[in-house]
């Protein structure tokens, strides 16, 4: 999906993706 | 295991055996983080419990620009206290198991 992002360094893959709102912890 | 702010889980079912695991990682509280880290959501990546140590991953996130230099202690001790608990809980169940 657009919102998946894939990074790749050192040979690692990172995939980025946004974190469910309920996993974030409250500011 | 402490608090980091930085948060480390299984992205996938751990089936005991697997040397190569699925973590996730992400930030819950960047205040506890010395540099501010890019906002980068979730970062997923695939992780071996056998040949690699979290500090090399956590160095990679730095240099791919997820986090500043200054918090790579902080990001490779996340990773550990959720590797050490993989394995901990592997020791325990996997006799059970078999």
């Amino acid at each position: 999906s657009s919102l998946t992002q894939v990074v790749h360094s050192a040979g690692r893959r990172f995939i980025v993706s946004p974190v469910p709102e309920s996993r974030l912890r409250e500011q | 295991a402490e608090d980091t702010g930085v948060r480390v889980e299984l992205a996938e079912e751990d089936d005991g055996q697997k040397s190569s695991i699925a973590l996730r990682l992400w930030v819950e509280d960047p205040k506890k983080l010395k540099g501010k880290p890019k906002d980068n959501g979730a970062i997923e990546f695939t992780f071996d419990l056998e040949k690699e140590t979290p500090d090399d991953v956590a160095q990679e996130m730095v240099d791919a620009g997820f986090f500043h230099e200054s918090d790579v202690k902080i990001v490779a001790k996340s990773i550990r206290d959720r590797v050490a608990l993989i394995l901990w809980r592997r020791e325990r169940i996997w006799p059970i198991l078999q």
